[in-house]
């Protein structure tokens, strides 16, 4: 008989892989060109098939090594890609010199106590809107906070010459990722503003880049004990 | 999927027998981006004397085969089991609306052996 996800085998062997389940309906979130790419170029038996989806075919390369992330050159079992929760949430408008000020919030409850932490990178891309003012310069800075409350210095402050490409920042070992427990979540602002100052920025920009912006999370964990243990020394 | 077996006595040997696992089948195909499917395989035969000593066996396999021929019902024969495994990976969503990649270790069956 087909063993449901409620059944006790099919439970039993989501556990055994570690695998949950959504809840309710099928989602319907479109799978990152990034996670494609990384599909493809993962560990696979060549008998696995009908892989589907978008994305060029990509060549399978020689053996890759066990629990290393060879694209991003991490070692890792598990790559996760995590949307902004706060991406619907009204955006107040920015105060003083700065053209954004947009909260970030990431849910990381999904982490294990087993899984160690190799790779923690935000990606923010600002769309069509980043395009606008190509020759402004910005400068870019990342509180730990929530909602208007910034807490404590930056995370990191940057300049970026320009929006029209999508930015990543590697925030492991920062602020709340700078210890060894591992957060339930991560509550961030970003603030944005023109370097040297507003100078005649396009009417509405920094409220449409507001809107566009979508923040993820590509988050990569080792399970150690997963890996393949070293063969056996020779008696 | 798979393939009926063999009947028993007709001395099939040790080795990988196909085994497709079809993530439809056990109605994951919602929440499972990618593969599909893949084949995991099985062994299945006898490691009987001297058949086991021609496949990837160890040495005590042999050793053990040939005492089954001489002396079936004092030692059984040696157990037909996977060698040699494969790893996959595995595109999902998981109950956060994230999409996962995870990689698991021996989840295929390249080689069958006699230990």
């Amino acid at each position: 008989p087909q063993p449901s996800p409620l059944s006790p085998q099919g439970s039993a062997l989501l556990q055994a892989l570690g695998l949950r389940p959504p809840p309710g309906p099928p989602p319907t979130r479109p799978v990152p060109p990034v996670m494609w790419r990384l599909f493809r170029r993962a560990p696979q038996a060549a008998e696995s098939h009908g892989a589907g989806g978008e994305g060029p075919e990509v060549p399978q390369e020689p053996e890759p090594l066990p629990c290393h992330v060879k694209e991003l050159g991490v070692p890792g079992n598990i790559v996760r890609h995590v949307l902004d929760g706060g991406a619907a949430a009204p955006l107040e408008p920015a105060l003083g010199s700065l053209c954004l000020e947009k909260p970030l919030f990431f849910n990381l409850s999904f982490l294990e106590p087993r899984e160690q932490l190799t790779l923690v990178r935000l990606e923010l891309n600002f769309g069509a809107p980043g395009a606008l003012a190509a020759g402004q310069g910005w400068e870019l800075s990342l509180f730990q906070g929530h909602g208007s409350q910034l807490w404590g210095r930056p995370l990191l402050s940057r300049p970026v010459p320009a929006l029209r490409e999508p930015l990543h920042f590697e925030l492991l070992g920062l602020g709340p990722l700078g210890n060894a427990s591992v957060p339930q979540n991560l509550s961030l602002v970003l603030e944005l503003s023109p370097a040297g100052g507003d100078s005649g920025l396009p009417r509405g920009l920094c409220a449409e880049l507001g809107q566009s912006l979508e923040a993820s999370l590509l988050v990569v964990t080792l399970e150690p004990q997963l890996c393949r243990p070293p063969l056996r020394k020779r008696r | 999927a798979t393939h009926l077996a063999p009947p028993e006595g007709l001395d099939p040997p040790c080795k990988a027998r196909q085994l497709y696992i079809n993530f439809r089948d056990v109605g994951w195909h919602n929440w499972i981006i990618a593969p599909r499917g893949f084949m995991a395989n099985y062994c299945q035969g006898h490691c009987f004397f001297p058949a086991a000593t021609k496949m990837s066996s160890f040495n005590h396999a042999v050793m053990q085969s040939l005492m089954h021929s001489v002396a079936p019902t004092a030692t059984p024969p040696p157990c037909c089991v996977p060698v040699k495994l494969s790893p996959i990976s595995v595109l999902f969503y998981d109950n956060s609306d994230n999409v996962v990649l995870r990689h698991y270790e021996d989840m295929v069956v390249d080689e069958c052996g006699c230990r």
